[in-house]
């Protein structure tokens, strides 16, 4: 474990605790795409399913178990919890899932470092989490309105990739046979759909606005 | 063994 590992590891932690901290004591998911919270269910629910058969370390099976919990209970709350399910956007956020699940399963099935299914759902879950943000960010385009724990929650996820990046480049440096193009590719793809919105999401630190994202 | 340490990861 190395520090950009663990940065990165504690600011998507941060950028779970923000929403839920937003849901949980503001009632409100105003803003937030219950399509990519989907996803991101199906993203953990496929990348971990080794919890159960591989060890790896204290840490890494309670931040599993983590993301897996909050991830459920974000949806659940959304779905099923009244006073907040009233506040979903749920006439903007009409992204549909397959269309971003499907290519990402046929990729799965194409490109993968070995043919077994943990292996296959494993690469799955990767191409899934590097497009998950996308009904987020339509969502975000179309309501243009964003609250600030929203906004820090999307800097929070962005800069979760960001350190996941920094992390691949020092581990390649550091350790032998480490090279996992898969991994890298699908991670970079992903930290590049947020370059969009770190852009207005810097500008509007510097000029000490609110975050407006243009039509 | 290579794909053994990318499963290390979250």
């Amino acid at each position: 474990m190395n520090i950009f590992r663990l940065a990165g590891d504690m600011t998507h932690l941060a950028s779970v605790l923000v929403l839920l901290l937003k849901i949980h004591t503001i009632k409100s998911c105003a803003g937030v795409s219950l399509k990519t919270q989907e996803l991101y269910v199906i993203v953990f629910a496929t990348r971990y399913l080794d919890i159960f058969t591989s060890f790896v370390s204290i840490y890494n099976s309670l931040m599993k178990l983590i993301f897996l919990g909050s991830s459920f209970s974000i949806v659940w709350y959304m779905r099923y919890h009244k006073a907040v399910h009233r506040t979903y956007d749920r006439e903007q956020d009409t992204f549909r899932h397959w269309f971003l699940m499907l290519p990402c399963i046929l990729l799965a099935l194409l490109i993968h470092e070995k043919f077994t299914f943990f292996e296959v759902m494993w690469t799955f879950s990767l191409y899934l989490e590097a497009v998950a943000i996308l009904p987020q960010l339509v969502l975000l385009q179309r309501t243009r309105n964003i609250d600030n724990l929203t906004g820090q929650y999307i800097f929070l996820l962005g800069g979760y990739r960001g350190f996941y990046i920094l992390n691949w480049i020092y581990r390649y440096f550091t350790e032998p046979h480490y090279v996992h193009w898969i991994t890298w590719i699908s991670g970079l793809v992903q930290t590049l759909l947020y370059a969009d919105f770190f852009y207005y999401y810097f500008l509007s630190w510097k000029n000490n606005k609110k975050l407006q994202l243009p039509a | 063994e290579e794909s053994e340490n990318a499963h290390d990861e979250l």
